[in-house]
């Protein structure tokens, strides 16, 4: 469903956004190769438990985030001190909704599309997960329901992956200016985009917009839960995933 | 005792497709 219509005439911006998108098939076979080497280096006996999985997976898929942030237009134009500002802000967010709209893509609601491209079901992880994880998921699902009834795609998707990055609420940014100019730039693209591509739709900017506290708030959860796993020991150390788990709290 | 470099700042300045 979220194969969007041919607009008439798509605006360059929001192309230029697309063009920086990965393709999601290398990123995939990344992952798994990453995955079955570092499996490959436990040996067999050494069965990860489904959470350090989880974690394993959700790292790798925030190095790739974090290849997509330093190859965009615009990000790559900023000093690396401001590139990091603006990820350790919104990294949980930008993983949050890469999982969400691999849902609204997956289309199906009793079971989970992961990055590694398995598919499973939502009952074995509610069974296997204990109150606060569940309640993520479900929420993460509902989310994704509701971008779906809205028919959100993939070029909208990419127009939001920019607001979340550049954020002008980040303090302490060197080049403020820059970061709210490039916030402006693709609330325009992408409200010039759903209005052409969406005529009936008028609403459809505000309606996607309105989602990013939602995604906010599901994030915050989401490094709470890191956060006290974490501390259990229960993560995976010295990893992506936790350096910016502490760089944000710090 | 130096900071441990971050992992985030050392992928920043990676060059490209390394």
């Amino acid at each position: 469903p979220s194969a969007s219509p041919q607009p008439p005439s798509l605006p360059p911006q929001v192309l230029e956004l697309l063009r920086c998108d990965p393709d999601e098939l290398v990123v995939q076979n990344k992952i798994v190769a990453h995955l079955q080497q570092e499996q490959s280096g436990r040996g067999r006996l050494d069965k990860p438990s489904t959470f350090s999985l989880m974690c394993r997976m959700a790292d790798q898929t925030l190095f790739s985030i974090v290849e997509w942030a330093r190859s965009c237009i615009f990000f790559k134009e900023l000093r690396v001190g401001d590139q990091m500002k603006l990820l350790h802000n919104c990294w949980s967010e930008l993983l949050v909704l890469d999982h969400i709209f691999r849902q609204v893509q997956h289309g199906q609601e009793d079971s989970i599309l992961l990055v590694t491209g398995q598919e499973v079901e939502l009952s074995f992880i509610l069974s296997q997960a204990e109150a606060t994880l569940s309640s993520l998921v479900q929420r993460g699902q509902e989310l994704a329901v509701r971008l779906r009834a809205l028919q959100v795609d993939r070029r909208e998707i990419a127009c939001l992956k920019f607001l979340l990055l550049f954020n002008p609420n980040v303090k302490l940014l060197e080049d403020q200016a820059f970061v709210e100019g490039v916030q402006e730039q693709v609330n325009g693209a992408l409200l010039e985009y759903t209005l052409s591509t969406y005529p009936q739709f008028q609403e459809k900017f505000s309606q996607l917009v309105v989602r990013l506290p939602e995604l906010r708030s599901l994030s915050t959860q989401a490094e709470d839960y890191l956060c006290y796993m974490h501390l259990s020991g229960e993560v995976p150390c010295n990893n992506l995933l936790i350096e910016m788990l502490h760089a944000k709290r710090a | 005792e130096p900071e441990e470099p971050s992992l985030l700042k050392k992928l920043l300045l990676a060059p490209a497709n390394s």
